[in-house]
């Protein structure tokens, strides 16, 4: 989270930690993301986290046994007090396109149920008609993570530096969502073949400074339903531009979570 | 001298016929014909002396026992019958001519000329007499006749009356109605049937004829003809006959077995009787508090079953065992298959636990039994109620927790979703 604050614990009690290492590659391959609690056994998150890294267009998940799911994480430097899953069942959305991160959505069945309390409690889906057809120009949203912080930092610093320069207090920022044409336009004016779909929308400041950033992907941008008061995942953290994250005229772009209700819910059975 | 004619027809002369007869003379024919013929016989020719009562010369016609004409002259007069176109027709498959002239003649008398012929006999039409005539069906044929029944019924080997097949009737029911074959029509003839009245051990029958009774008698013998005999374990009732209803008959047995014979004559309606069956009677039973017993009667007798249930919301209790109800039977000595249950009241026993929620008795000291009321509760603020806010069940009569919504079915309680314990820091305008 570029720009954002240190949450207190309990800010954000759907946000989940997910955690991969992939043991087919040598050396072995360990990276993680963010995903939202729907229930007690299912959580939400993006395809890409959990798509093999393979250097191939093909789109198969994570062998599940390599997947470990965390909640009621506040810091990171502290996982053994946290709630940690393993995972049943992964389900990448069929139509996740590795070109252009279009349908970018997963879900995953933890193998034991979680109890729900003050720290472990699910995101709503959308389900109101004003919230199903997606966040509007200028709500503002949340979003929360573990991700970089230091938009100077670059990913090989990350890595060599063993993950430290990461966030260990989960982050939070407040975007705004921009007008779709907007974002698509700024977008599409760009070198390189970026597409950013009806099922995506963006959020951000044209001045930059405060956006997501790399190992946010998956967690919810949420917004608050004005009648229930209930905080709705209308995004999942997807992709950005090339240039550093919370640079100027460059905003990240969010799986847009209410073209997936029927899918979520087809998918876990329950409604 | 005489001599014998066996063919179906024939034709007998005097002597020396067409010629005068010789004086002095006297022949016969013996003509026999089969059974079931009788014989025809006329005169062609007939002139004979005449004499007074046919003293002089004659022609007789006889049968073995019975003398049908004496014939003489040549036309009838006062005392003396000559055939002239007459035909003499005997009653028998028998018949005798003779012919006799006596010691002189007064003129010359050419004599007879007669012929015979064999006629059937229509026994059908002639056997009017009862001992003899078919019961039902006659049906007649050149020189013999045979008789036929009415279906169900079979000849009898005297070839003439129908008897029914009858000796083996069973009835094993507490009670029934038995009547003598075709009652209220005349019952058949020549037949012996039997009725069995076979019941469990332990009950007793009873027989009623019916007033309406007409079985052949004898004004001075016991009935010699028709009659009805009853054996009842080592009694005998009966013989039964003539037109007095033998009425209420006791047989203090279970088992009963009745004969009627009828002879092959007389034209009796028959008999009717009702039988009923009562058995040991047991004690009266008390309905158990909060139950009651079906059917309620003043009396129970062996067989008699009465079924013990409960009121809502109690259940029959019998040898740690609950039920809705519970059969106990009359036995034959007079005792009840077993003693009559208790009803112990509905306990839905303790509720099924609710994942993430709790239960709240309604009811004081935390009852269970019909009619208690619980409610379900889910874990606030993290879980919320599933169909509805609230759960509340009653216990049902049948033991069960039950709530008007969902029946017996418990609630779910479902994680409260995007509603932080810890609300998020407000909006800070840029």
């Amino acid at each position: 989270i570029i720009g954002g604050r240190n949450a207190e614990p309990g800010f954000f009690p759907w946000q989940a930690l997910i955690v991969v290492e992939d043991m087919s590659r040598v050396p072995n391959d360990k990276w993680f993301g963010s995903g939202a609690l729907l229930s007690e056994s299912w959580v939400l998150t993006a395809a890409h986290v959990l798509r093999s890294q393979r250097r191939d267009k093909t789109v198969i998940p994570v062998s599940k046994e390599h997947v470990t799911v965390y909640l009621a994480l506040h810091d990171v430097r502290n996982k053994m007090e946290a709630v940690n899953r393993t995972v049943e069942r992964i389900i990448l959305h069929e139509e996740f396109d590795i070109q252009n991160y279009n349908h970018d959505i997963a879900l995953v069945k933890l193998k034991e149920k979680v109890t729900m309390g003050k720290y472990v409690m699910p995101v709503c889906l959308p389900q109101f008609e004003h919230e199903l057809e997606g966040p509007h120009p200028n709500t503002l949203g949340l979003v929360a993570g573990w991700g970089i912080s230091n938009p100077n930092i670059t990913m090989d610093e990350i890595i060599s530096s063993g993950m430290r320069t990461l966030s260990d207090i989960l982050q939070y920022v407040k975007l705004p969502v921009v007008l779709h044409a907007e974002c698509k336009t700024s977008y599409e004016s760009r070198s390189g073949n970026y597409s950013v779909t009806e099922n995506m929308f963006c959020a951000g400041y044209y001045e930059g400074g405060k956006d997501t950033c790399l190992g946010d992907s998956g967690g919810a941008f949420v917004i608050q339903d004005p009648g229930t008061r209930r905080w709705v995942a209308q995004g999942l953290v997807s992709w950005g531009g090339p240039e550093e994250c919370g640079s100027k005229q460059v905003y990240g772009v969010y799986t847009k979570v209410s073209n997936y209700v029927d899918w979520v819910e087809q998918k876990t059975g329950s409604s | 001298d005489a001599v014998e004619l066996t063919d179906m027809f024939g034709e007998i002369q005097s002597p020396n016929f067409p010629d005068s007869y010789p004086s002095d003379s006297e022949m016969t024919w013996n003509i026999s014909v089969p059974d079931g013929f009788k014989i025809k016989l006329y005169f062609m020719h007939f002139d004979l002396e005449s004499s007074y009562l046919c003293e002089y010369d004659y022609v007789k016609i006889e049968t073995e026992d019975q003398e049908l004409a004496t014939f003489c002259g040549r036309e009838t007069t006062d005392t003396e019958q000559a055939p002239g176109q007459q035909a003499i027709l005997s009653p028998g498959p028998y018949m005798g001519l003779t012919f006799r002239s006596d010691f002189s003649n007064e003129e010359r008398f050419t004599g007879f000329d007669a012929h015979y012929t064999a006629v059937d006999v229509d026994e059908c039409l002639e056997k009017s007499d009862e001992e003899l005539a078919c019961d039902h069906y006659c049906h007649n044929y050149i020189g013999g006749y045979y008789c036929s029944c009415r279906f169900g019924y079979i000849l009898h080997s005297d070839n003439r009356t129908c008897k029914v097949e009858c000796s083996d009737n069973l009835y094993t029911q507490r009670s029934g109605v038995i009547t003598s074959a075709d009652f209220p029509s005349p019952y058949p003839k020549s037949s012996d049937c039997l009725y069995r009245i076979e019941l469990e051990e332990g009950f007793f029958i009873t027989l009623n004829f019916e007033d309406s009774f007409d079985v052949e008698d004898h004004p001075k013998v016991t009935c010699p003809y028709d009659h009805i005999k009853i054996k009842a374990g080592q009694k005998e009732f009966g013989p039964f006959c003539g037109e007095k209803s033998p009425g209420r008959i006791e047989t203090q047995t279970n088992s009963v077995q009745i004969r009627f014979h009828s002879d092959n004559s007389g034209e009796n309606r028959g008999w009717k009787l009702s039988y009923t069956a009562i058995g040991n009677p047991c004690p009266l039973v008390q309905p158990p508090i909060n139950g009651k017993i079906e059917p309620s009667q003043a009396k129970y007798t062996f067989k008699d079953q009465v079924v013990v249930s409960c009121n809502t919301g109690y259940k029959v209790l019998k040898d740690n065992a609950e039920s809705d109800s519970f059969q106990i039977e009359c036995l034959k000595d007079g005792t009840w298959s077993n003693k009559i249950p208790v009803c112990k009241i509905a306990d839905c026993k303790a509720p099924p636990e609710l994942e993430h929620g709790f239960v709240t008795f309604s009811t004081r000291n935390n009852l269970t039994t019909y009619q208690a009321a619980i409610q379900y509760h889910c874990q606030h603020p993290y879980y919320h109620m599933a169909p509805n806010s609230t759960a509340t069940y009653t216990c049902d009569a049948l033991g069960q927790w039950r709530s008007e919504e969902l029946g017996t079915k418990l609630p779910s309680c479902r994680p409260v979703c995007g509603r932080p314990a810890r609300p998020l820091p407000g909006i800070i305008k840029r």
